[in-house]
C-alpha cells in the first residue's frame, strides 16, 4: 500500500468557507460559483455532502487573501441559495498525499488518517481524487502533519 | 476556461456510503477505513465537511458489488464513532470534469454546474483535485449529464 505513495505536499495559503445548510436543488452550486470565477478567485477543494432533509452544508476553500471578497459575494446570494449561515477559518492549510495508481484509497486512507490520530491532528475536510487524498487541518500542525505523514508511508528514508 | 478541459468521464458501479453525524474527534477517519481496507474494498470517493457542535457526516463510495460486506463492517464500527445512522445508495453515478492545470476550479465548476442544472440534474456529492471536478449524481441520468458535460465545454465537435 505505501509503495503508492510518491509524495506529501501541503498549502497553507488556504481559507475555507463553509455554506451551511444551502438548499439541494439543481442551480444552486452553480448560483455559487458563477459570481467567484467572475471575479477570478481561485477555488482550489469543493467538498459537499449528499443532503438531509433537502439541505446540505456546501464548503470550499479560496486563498487567504481573497476570503472577504468571497464572503461578500455570497452575502449577496444568500438568501437565493437558502443558506441559514456563511462560515469561514483561516487558520487552516492542506496536507495531501500523493501516488500514482492509487485507485484503491482505503488502504492509503487508513494509514494517512491513523498517522495524523497519533499525532492528534484533527481532521477538517477530506477530499479525494485518483492521486492524492487531502485533508483540511489546523495550520498550525502542518510541519507535523507532513514529518508524520512522510514517516507512515516510509518517505523520509 | 473550457480550453482547460480534456475528457468527461462516468463510473456507474459506485454506491455511496454516509455515516450520519460521526464524533469529530482524531483517530475516527482511521477507525472507519482501517477495517474496510483490510477487508480489501477499494474506496474511491471520500467527502467530509467541517463539523457543527462536534459532529459531521463522512461519506463514501464503494463499488455496488461491495455495499452489503461494507455495511457489515460499519454496524461493528458504528457506536465507537458515534454514528446516528448509517446510509447508503447504489442508484448513483460519479460523472467527473477531467483538465489538466486546472488549479482555478471555480471558471469550470460554474460551467459544469450549470451544465447540470440545465437539465434539472442535482447534484448529491462534490469532490475535486487538481485535474478533476466529481459529482455524484441520479444513476438514470448519467448519459444525459456526459451528453450535456460534453456539449458545455466544446467537446463534442
Ligand atoms: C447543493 C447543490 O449541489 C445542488 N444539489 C445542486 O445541484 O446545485
Ligand atoms: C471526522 C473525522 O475526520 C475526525 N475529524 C478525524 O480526524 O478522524
Amino acid at each position: 500500500e505505501s509503495a503508492m505513495v510518491s509524495g506529501v505536499a501541503y498549502d497553507k495559503d488556504q481559507a475555507r468557507i463553509t455554506l451551511v445548510e444551502v438548499f439541494d436543488e439543481p442551480g444552486v452550486a452553480a448560483m455559487i460559483f458563477e459570481p467567484i470565477s467572475r471575479a477570478n478567485i481561485v477555488v482550489d477543494m469543493i467538498v459537499q455532502n449528499p443532503s438531509r432533509e433537502g439541505k446540505t452544508d456546501m464548503t470550499f476553500t479560496v486563498p487567504k487573501g481573497n476570503t472577504e471578497e468571497t464572503l461578500k459575494i455570497l452575502k449577496r446570494i444568500k438568501s437565493d441559495i437558502g443558506a441559514s449561515g456563511i462560515l469561514h477559518d483561516a487558520d487552516v492549510a492542506k496536507v495531501s498525499v500523493i501516488g500514482v495508481g492509487m485507485r484503491n484509497h482505503s488502504g492509503v486512507a487508513a494509514i494517512a488518517f491513523s498517522a495524523l490520530k497519533n499525532e492528534n491532528i484533527n481532521i477538517m475536510i477530506i477530499s479525494t481524487s485518483e492521486i492524492k487524498i487531502s485533508c483540511l487541518i489546523e495550520e498550525k500542525y502542518t510541519e507535523l502533519a507532513v514529518r508524520t505523514l512522510h514517516e507512515a508511508f516510509g518517505l523520509d528514508k
